[in-house]
């Protein structure tokens, strides 16, 4: 069927006939909707000599227009073993991804590898990455503020002041340095990442990160310079996705230790021992 | 001391906040990557010592610390310069390491830096041209798995990169502190065990003595 899963004991995910995520199924088994894929948005240019001319650039994200997709179907090889069970997806040539569950974890890991992002059409790019869900949101996502406390975020609203956004995308965005969730007091949606990165809820039941950028040109701020990346990025993302039907753990339990855990990674030293036998090194 | 204070500082460049979100010029953000890997390298220096005291300690805690594994490893090999490296392998993220890739037998500590117990999934890069047997310090065999590299990662560092990691949990970390894993590669076929799931068994570390918590609550 073309139709794939892959998953542990508490739960799975599934995967539709063009090799995109588009389920996941918990141990109760409830199934939801669940989709991720990348898209970029192309960077404004102008020459900064006022507010509407500005660029995007190292200090400020400005799209000009609405998202691109970067695919309409994606390369899949799925792997499965007693460990863990992995789909490689390949967007395109610039942008692949690993999702991966393994046999005892509760959480999906993504791991991405996107770039060198290609400017041969003179187009600054600013990558990010989608999950959209069945989660009726209302408006409402949240972010942490620096891994501490996670601070409550409505779109297109500040808590004091009437706000006239005149840039929808990028006047909702914020810094994500561990977590971002959303929830609609049935289920919770959150996306951990492994470094600082600007996020955000733009309709409900999505949340969206920015993995990598490559601007062509300067937005007059101090760098004198483009963001002109030239490099491929690699990182991961954790999803946690739970139902909030008061099981303990809870699911901000669950993100609070899986954050410790990945922001305090445990450290891999090697030693070789060739010329030894176990019962001697020991 | 020196190679802390060090490290110390290069961390206290780096919290400016265009090496913290990234929005300096590309050549600055290169000095700091060239800054960061010079002090890591320096203080894995010190890494290594305070490694070597902890494993002397687990050998017998009776005698000081600091000669002790030295003195117990060299009686036990017969060989009088017996050197203790642990290395750590900067290239992971690229699923690249020397050590693991082109050794016969190797070992893998994993050290946990939190205050609590954990379980963590480990990945090693290997040559896929081999089978592997993973055994903890108790030489009790470890289940594990081979998987492919994708090759745009493989693409990343071609030549150094295996094309598979060994992937296996390490379980019962304990708090600040460490587990050692001990990986031998051999031509496939030529394995005696096969490759099959073993019954978890929680271990304890030797320093680890009855009155002490037999078994950290799991996450």
């Amino acid at each position: 069927s073309n139709i794939v899963s892959i998953g542990n004991k508490y739960f799975s995910v599934g995967f539709d006939s063009k090799g995109f995520l588009n389920s996941i199924s918990l141990e109760d088994g409830s199934e939801h909707k669940l989709s991720q894929n990348f898209f970029y948005y192309e960077g404004a240019i102008g020459d900064n000599r006022v507010f509407k001319n500005r660029s995007s650039g190292a200090y400020i994200f400005r799209p000009n227009s609405t998202e691109r997709f970067v695919a309409d179907h994606v390369n899949v090889k799925v792997i499965k073993g007693p460990i863990v069970e992995e789909v490689h997806q390949t967007f395109n040539n610039w942008i692949s991804q690993v999702i991966r569950i393994y046999r005892d974890y509760n959480y999906v890991e993504f791991e991405w590898l996107v770039g060198p992002i290609p400017v041969d059409d003179k187009i600054g790019k600013e990558v990010v990455t989608r999950f959209v869900s069945d989660i009726q949101n209302s408006n409402v996502f949240y972010t942490d503020s620096n891994g501490r406390e996670m601070i409550k975020r409505v779109r297109n609203h500040r808590d004091t002041w009437n706000l006239q956004l005149q840039e929808e995308i990028a006047g909702n965005y914020y810094p994500v340095t561990a977590n971002i969730a959303i929830e609609d007091g049935q289920k919770r949606l959150s996306i951990m990442n492994d470094r600082s990165q600007g996020g955000s809820s733009l309709q409900d039941g999505a949340i969206e990160l920015m993995v990598h950028r490559r601007l062509l040109h300067d937005d007059a701020f101090g760098v004198d310079e483009a963001l002109n990346f030239t490099h491929p990025i690699r990182g991961k993302h954790y999803l946690l996705f739970g139902k909030l039907d008061g099981n303990v753990p809870s699911m901000e339990a669950r993100e609070r230790f899986l954050q410790a855990e990945k922001l305090l990674p445990p450290w891999l030293f090697f030693s070789d021992v060739s010329s030894y036998d176990y019962e001697d090194w020991r | 001391r020196v190679h802390l204070d060090y490290f110390s500082e290069v961390m206290g460049v780096l919290q400016h906040h265009d090496a913290i979100t990234g929005t300096s010029k590309e050549h600055v953000t290169q000095d700091y990557t060239v800054q960061i890997y010079a002090a890591f390298k320096a203080c894995s220096y010190s890494a290594k010592i305070i490694l070597n005291q902890l494993t002397a300690r687990q050998t017998n805690k009776d005698k000081p610390p600091e000669s002790e594994a030295a003195r117990y490893l060299d009686q036990a090999t017969g060989q009088p310069n017996f050197t203790f490296e642990f290395d750590t392998c900067l290239l992971l993220n690229v699923s690249s390491c020397e050590i693991s890739e082109t050794r016969d037998k190797f070992m893998v500590t994993v050290y946990n830096a939190l205050a609590h117990s954990v379980f963590s999934y480990v990945r090693v890069p290997v040559d896929g041209k081999y089978d592997y047997e993973v055994t903890d310090y108790r030489s009790v065999p470890i289940p594990h798995q081979m998987i492919s590299v994708p090759p745009q990662v493989t693409a990343l560092d071609p030549a150094k990169s295996a094309g598979y990691e060994l992937v296996f949990l390490a379980t019962e970390l304990p708090p600040i502190g460490y587990k050692s894993f001990f990986i031998v590669r051999k031509p496939v076929k030529a394995l005696n065990t096969p490759r099959v799931l073993v019954p978890e068994v929680v271990l304890l570390p030797n320093s680890m003595s009855s009155d002490e918590p037999q078994k950290p609550p799991r996450n």
